[in-house]
């Protein structure tokens, strides 16, 4: 890879630095990796605002990407995921892949009016995906 | 599922999707896999579902709130979570849920006249179905909100409580259970709300799953500093409208967030694996992945 990486460098046209760091990218970490994606919604849109009060905004995030094949600690996963790969790979392709989920969430709290025009603060446990893993 | 004893979700059944929801376009429209099991709705989803449901059941639109009590509980929200909905981490917070109760109409009988703005006695129904067996009572608040025009410096008031006893639906006046005076002196300058603790009044009342409370509240006032023989008719502008009922709630079911849960499941967080302990453990990668950018970087 150190010959591959000098070759490609005298190929690699002058460039100013922030294109090198894109360029080693692509050897640092597969494309498309398993991460946590950005969402933000608004009750308006799901008509929802007639009886949500606050937030007006929420960014729930989600979880996006595939899973490298030896995942190790970096996504904090067990030793079961590679098991479960390598078994995708080389005994049983029906058996699914590990997949990239949400690993730990945070709380959200909710304005709301109720039915009979109480209104009620609540703190919703697990709301907002804020790290992702593989399993 | 909430115990039966109170309304919860689990009251509302069948396809619960907000009807609202089903006008949506398709692309925010539920798929059909999660329309089907109700259950696989995330609590939330659930509760609004329910509540968007509940609200065009039995055809009645939803009871808009008395826009002072939600100008209150808005002040509650900035002062209680962050501009995105995170809550503060305050160690006073103990509370998750906080419910505001503006009295049944129909039910008030007045002893002043409220035109005046002079409210001596009031007699006040509070309906507290939507209170679940879950919700365990940390501290509950009589809430008035006063005219602040009044020019007043600061106010000696003496509280009178009584609870109405309704035991059949047949008796025509309820007599009091229980009663309590207690004087109370505060500062009105600036301040819209003043709030009176009577949790140790109640706190038997929703402990038994009481879901109306009807109680008295008398409430005389004097200017200025008692000390001085103020002249005992001089009644301020007491406040406008009755009083809401403001309960602090610890809700103990599982989609309600608990700090001190949360603290716990840090600790013992079971996604960060013991280092080492597995035979193809990589011994460079460092846990857990907010996103795969700033790791790069």
């Amino acid at each position: 890879s150190r010959r591959r990486r000098h070759e490609s460098l005298k190929e690699a046209p002058a460039s100013p630095h922030y294109n090198l760091s894109e360029y080693f990218k692509q050897f640092l970490f597969p494309q498309n990796e398993c991460e946590l994606h950005s969402f933000r919604l608004s009750f308006s849109q799901l008509k929802w605002d007639k009886w949500i009060i606050a937030p007006h905004r929420y960014s729930p995030q989600y979880c996006k990407g595939d899973c490298p094949r030896a995942v190790g600690h970096r996504y904090g996963s067990p030793v079961h995921t590679m098991v479960q790969n390598i078994i995708y790979e080389k005994l049983d392709s029906s058996v699914p892949k590990p997949s990239c989920v949400p690993a730990e969430y945070s709380p959200l709290s909710v304005l709301t009016i109720e039915p009979d025009g109480s209104i009620v603060y609540k703190e919703y446990e697990d709301m907002i995906a804020t790290k992702c893993t593989c399993r | 599922p909430h115990s039966r004893g109170r309304a919860g979700p689990d009251k509302v059944s069948g396809l619960l999707v907000a009807p609202e929801v089903s006008e949506l376009s398709p692309l925010l429209r539920l798929p059909k896999g999660v329309r089907r099991g109700y259950a696989l709705l995330p609590p939330l989803l659930k509760v609004l579902s329910a509540q968007g449901r509940q609200s065009w059941e039995n055809g009645v639109p939803r009871l808009q709130p008395d826009s002072r009590a939600l100008r209150y509980m808005k002040r509650l929200y900035k002062m209680s979570a962050t501009k995105e909905g995170i809550p503060k981490a305050n160690k006073s917070h103990l509370y998750n849920t906080v419910r505001l109760f503006t009295p049944c109409s129909e039910c008030e009988h007045r002893h002043g006249d409220l035109m005046k703005g002079d409210l001596r006695s009031v007699d006040l129904l509070f309906n507290l179905d939507r209170v679940t067996a879950l919700e365990h009572l940390l501290k509950s608040v009589l809430l008035y909100s006063f005219d602040t025009s009044v020019p007043t410096s600061s106010l000696a008031c003496m509280c009178h409580l009584s609870v109405k006893e309704q035991d059949s639906s047949s008796q025509v006046c309820p007599s009091d259970s229980h009663s309590v005076a207690f004087s109370l002196h505060f500062e009105v300058r600036k301040r819209k709300w003043v709030e009176i603790d009577v949790t140790s009044f109640l706190q038997p009342l929703i402990a038994t799953n009481r879901r109306n409370i009807h109680m008295a509240v008398n409430f005389t006032c004097l200017m200025g500093d008692p000390q001085h023989n103020t002249k005992q008719n001089d009644f301020i502008n007491m406040a406008l409208v009755p009083p809401s009922l403001l309960l602090y709630l610890n809700d103990t079911s599982e989609q309600a967030y608990h700090r001190w849960n949360s603290l716990r499941h840090r600790r013992k967080n079971p996604t960060r694996p013991r280092q080492g302990s597995s035979p193809f453990a990589d011994t460079t990668e460092t846990e857990g992945r907010t996103s795969t950018q700033s790791r790069r970087a």
